[in-house]
């Protein structure tokens, strides 16, 4: 990241947040 | 029925959302393929409740000076925002950009009679670089206000962006430059300047085989 902002991976979101959704 | 499973708030529901491009083949034929798609026509209890993110931890994905994200939640009410994470495909090849139009649909459901106003913001490491701001009536069908929003052409930053982020040759390269770029859609009464809807979109590249993937979250502050 630039502009000093910190990493999407870095900040507290769900697990679900990284884990595409399989259809069905 | 639907309050807390998808986004919408207690005066006004996302009905549709749809980001595609569309080209005709000949005057019969048209390919079409969705970059990204919600569909909540029929939503019941029957889904699950919808998972809560922080606010605080996507200030700074957009705009933070006044109009930004943090005075907007500060004034609205609960339950109006929500975040989008996005898994877009753009497993489309195509070779010639000839009859092509790129578009985006959204539909709004109310019980309410109302104009809206649609504000949608491209931004670029949380600055934005472009604004839509769109009004829109509304139509009286099967019981409730309707706000159809119906192809509404892309902006050339936006066709841009996909262009060149298509030609870059691997998902995390892709993934890499969509980590700074957001979209935040604000739907407001016109008449009364009352927050109805805020939502938050952020991207990456879907693997999937089977197109555009989201997940919804509601926004909240701990």
């Amino acid at each position: 990241a630039r502009h000093g902002q910190v990493p999407m991976r870095k900040r507290q979101l769900p697990a679900s947040f990284w884990e595409e959704p399989r259809p069905g | 029925a639907w309050q807390g499973h998808c986004i919408g708030s207690t005066k006004i529901r996302l009905v549709e959302f749809s980001a595609f491009m569309e080209q005709q083949r000949d005057p019969d034929t048209y390919n079409k393929h969705l970059f990204v798609h919600i569909g909540q026509s029929s939503p019941s209890y029957n889904e699950a409740l919808l998972e809560s993110v922080d606010i605080r931890q996507i200030y700074d994905k957009f705009p933070e000076k006044k109009g930004g994200l943090k005075e907007l939640f500060e004034k609205g009410t609960p339950n109006t925002f929500f975040l989008v994470k996005f898994w877009a495909d753009l497993s489309i090849h195509t070779q010639d950009e000839a009859g092509m139009f790129y578009g985006v649909t959204s539909q709004y459901e109310s019980a309410e009679n109302m104009t809206i106003t649609c504000s949608s913001k491209v931004c670029s490491f949380g600055k934005q670089v472009v604004e839509k701001v769109e009004t829109e009536y509304a139509r009286f069908e099967n019981g409730r206000f309707l706000y159809r929003i119906h192809r509404s052409p892309m902006c050339e930053y936006l066709i841009n962006f996909i262009h060149k982020l298509k030609q870059l040759p691997e998902k995390y390269m892709m993934n890499s430059v969509l980590e700074n770029f957001t979209i935040l859609q604000v739907v407001t009464n016109r008449d009364t300047q009352e927050l109805l809807l805020c939502v938050a979109y952020v991207f990456e590249v879907s693997t999937s085989e089977h197109g555009a993937q989201h997940h919804i979250y509601k926004l909240v502050k701990d």
